[in-house]
């Protein structure tokens, strides 16, 4: 219980941009995984490569990444993954169950 | 003594509830439920599409345990044997019975229902949901089309009803036939809307001024935004009135006062879902139920109103993954009681707009819905399954979410 609170949450996609399937990608399309973490003060997102035929993600393979500090920014419009150190977030979600 | 269980589910429901903090939705049913129950502010679902979010909850394992991301396979046969949340609760002498969208339909539920697994008797879906899919909607031409924005009037619809409609009637019956029951009882409802298309009573609207809609406060596409991250909403796009304003894929926009409507008829679709929810909950009073059964209101997901630049679900933000978890558990969180008065009485939202409630407590640690089945069974008595080992393929039962019970006790001041 002394743990911080966190939910998770993901989303598959089928390619690195939007196409006509990435709402919906079967199955057998899903190429990347988009992990969340969401915790009172912030959400931070991986996308990882996915193999659909052994369900494994790669965490090396990171295609992109999203961090938003929800205390000054709720709507998450501001994603600021690329310019802090992140190194804890990163721990965090190499830890993902 | 026994404790029933009525699980109520709506499909795309965000927290645009009044007892979130909404300023414009009018809910005033599930407001009344809030102010008598443990209201969990900040709870997620873990993959923001029906089927994988409902399969995930009631099973109370991550889509990467069930390996459901699509719509297109049966847990059971594709990741493992895995008892649902009704399944426990019949295998402990409950009687369990489904009505309207709970598991997710089809493939993904073995298009039964997960019956006879998970409940005492078949399935019910309305029969007016049949109509959900073809054109009935009257447009500007005066022909029926396939619209996004479907405000009807509900007497000249077939059957002169609506899918929410018939499921709360459904429900209402099954609760007069278990009232009187030795046996407990564990019935889910789930409602169709706010899910698209917003084929909703049209007197609904007029609650929505569209002279008083604003737009998301956020209505652009963010420019660090991953393209990856970004969901086309083809599903909003495919209705013929969509179509018609020819938007450019992937990133629209929708134009300004299409956006407005869109919010207007989403808003009047949740006031809507809203009265089947009071109905509901005023039948299980009316019938002596209250004081023995647990209501649990949530949704599969929430739903994109136009924030960057964005419809529908399928993104990981907070407006598709945050979704209401309400619990009310009589004994241990009825509030506001007053001796002879009803726990739930009917609000018509049409003519009793401006009855509130306040929320008596809240829950403001952050949460999942895989938490619901061991939360639920531990409130009903039966204990929550143990957690699951890392690996959990072979585990009939157990649970990957958190007992929030403990949480009844640490409650914040709304």
């Amino acid at each position: 219980e002394d743990e911080e609170a966190i939910s998770f949450s993901q989303y598959p996609r089928p390619a690195d941009t939007p196409q006509v399937n990435s709402d919906l990608p079967d199955l057998k399309d899903i190429k990347v995984m988009g992990y969340s973490l969401r915790s009172w003060d912030y959400r931070y997102t991986l996308w990882l490569g996915f193999n659909p035929q052994t369900f494994q993600v790669n965490v090396s393979d990171v295609h992109a990444g999203e961090l938003y500090m929800l205390a000054g920014d709720p709507g998450q419009d501001e994603n600021i993954y690329s310019e802090p150190d992140h190194s804890v977030m990163m721990r965090k979600m190499a830890s993902l169950p | 003594r026994k404790r029933n269980v009525l699980f109520i589910m709506a499909d795309d429901l965000r927290t645009s509830l009044g007892c979130y903090g909404d300023p414009v939705v009018k809910s005033p049913n599930i407001d009344q439920l809030a102010s008598k129950s443990q209201v969990f502010l900040d709870a997620y679902a873990q993959q923001a599409v029906c089927a994988p979010s409902r399969t995930s909850m009631l099973t109370s394992r991550r889509p990467d345990t069930t390996r459901l991301y699509d719509f297109n396979s049966y847990w059971r046969v594709h990741s493992g044997n895995y008892t649902t949340m009704p399944q426990y609760f019949k295998s402990r002498g409950y009687y369990t019975m489904s009505v309207g969208k709970v598991f997710h339909p089809g493939i993904a539920s073995n298009h039964t229902d997960d019956y006879p697994y998970s409940w005492s008797i078949p399935a019910y879906h309305p029969a007016s949901f049949r109509f959900e899919k073809e054109k009935m909607c009257k447009g500007e031409d005066g022909k029926l089309h396939a619209n996004l924005l479907c405000a009807v009037n509900v007497t000249e619809q077939p059957g002169g009803t609506l899918p929410d409609m018939e499921s709360t009637d459904e429900a209402v019956r099954l609760l007069k036939t278990r009232a009187s029951d030795d046996v407990p009882f564990f019935l889910a409802v789930g409602f169709h809307k706010p899910h698209i298309p917003f084929r909703i009573p049209q007197e609904y609207l007029s609650l929505y001024p569209i002279d008083q809609m604003t737009l998301a406060p956020d209505p652009n596409v963010p420019k660090l935004l991953p393209p990856v991250a970004y969901n086309p909403w083809m599903d909003v796009r495919k209705r013929d009135d969509v179509q018609k304003l020819n938007v450019s894929f992937p990133y629209g926009p929708i134009p300004k006062d299409f956006q407005l409507r869109i919010r207007q008829h989403y808003y009047a679709a949740v006031s809507y879902m809203d009265a089947q929810v009071g109905r509901l909950l005023s039948a299980l009073d009316e019938l002596g139920l209250a004081d023995s059964t647990m209501v649990v209101f949530t949704s599969d997901h929430g739903w994109s109103l136009g924030e960057h630049g964005e419809w529908a679900k399928y993104s990981n933000f907070d407006v598709t993954t945050r979704v209401p978890l309400i619990f009310y558990v009589p004994g241990v969180n009825r509030f506001n009681e007053w001796l002879g008065e009803f726990t739930f009485s009917f609000v018509d939202v049409l003519t009793q707009s401006e009855l509130s409630f306040k929320n008596a407590k809240v829950g403001r640690n952050v949460v999942e819905l895989v938490d619901v089945f061991p939360t639920v069974s531990y409130m009903a008595g039966l204990g929550a399954p143990e957690p699951c080992p890392d690996v959990s393929f072979q585990e009939k039962l157990c649970t990957e979410g958190h007992n929030l019970a403990y949480t009844f006790q640490h409650r914040e001041q709304g």
